[in-house]
């Protein structure tokens, strides 16, 4: 999960 | 309709004017603009009715399995219009001339069938949505949780492909069929698609993004 951390990111975003 | 709605705006390239014009300058607009695209195909996908109560881990699946197969089919619902061009972005229209120049031309060659089909079936709006929705929740990785969560959100999904096939296109009782038919190319196209661009990476010529990178390495 670490390797996909902008994906992670974008998701979490509430926008 | 809600699919309708949350479709994203025009997209643009915007190729640097400083660079030279050839391959380097031709990949690296082309990745610029996948870098841009992804984040708003993630940003979309969370507007998709269902999409966001699946767990965060197979929202990350689903869209690291799919995304190239969305933006592909974004390049060719863009160029149903066109005569054997395709719309990369509003301001990057590439024919095959261009994409030879260009060092694109395996890229073009592995697009253009695609858009040849959908031109066949004359497909509209509605539909590239809800396919493109579809394309998303089929996407067969092996890394699904909750594989109920995922069947329930294609099931929607494709119950709204078959509502609008229904309301729309009676004289052709099989439209919904021969719209999912597609997806094995669909599916082939993402994938040179996908390899082209890894070789790329390989060569490590072109700049590319990180979130484009994370993607690229997700399908490696």
């Amino acid at each position: 999960k670490e390797k996909h951390k902008i994906l992670h990111r974008l998701l979490q975003n509430s926008t | 309709s809600h699919l309708l709605v949350i479709e994203p705006e025009k997209i643009y390239a915007m190729p640097d004017p400083t660079m030279p014009d050839g391959y380097i300058k031709a990949l690296t607009t082309l990745c610029d603009l996948a870098d841009r695209e992804l984040v708003v195909i993630i940003g979309w996908a969370k507007h998709i009715p269902g999409f966001s109560s699946l767990s965060l881990a197979d929202q990350m699946s689903l869209l690291q399995s799919a995304w190239m197969e969305i933006l592909v089919l974004n390049i060719v619902f863009r160029s149903l219009a066109c005569e054997e061009e395709l719309v990369y972005a509003e301001d990057y229209v590439v024919d095959e001339e261009h994409a030879r120049l260009s060092g694109l031309l395996d890229l073009h060659v592995a697009i253009l069938p695609l858009v040849r089909r959908y031109k066949k079936l004359s497909m509209e709006k509605e539909e590239f949505v809800t396919l493109k929705a579809i394309a998303l929740s089929n996407s067969d990785s092996t890394h699904i949780e909750n594989v109920e969560a995922v069947q329930r959100l294609q099931d929607s999904l494709h119950e709204a492909l078959q509502d609008l096939e229904g309301a729309h296109n009676t004289e052709d009782p099989r439209r919904t069929g021969k719209l999912l038919m597609t997806l094995p190319l669909l599916r082939q196209t993402a994938a040179k698609a996908v390899q082209h661009f890894y070789s790329i990476k390989v060569q490590g010529k072109v700049p590319m993004h990180k979130l484009f990178l994370e993607m690229l390495e997700a399908k490696a």
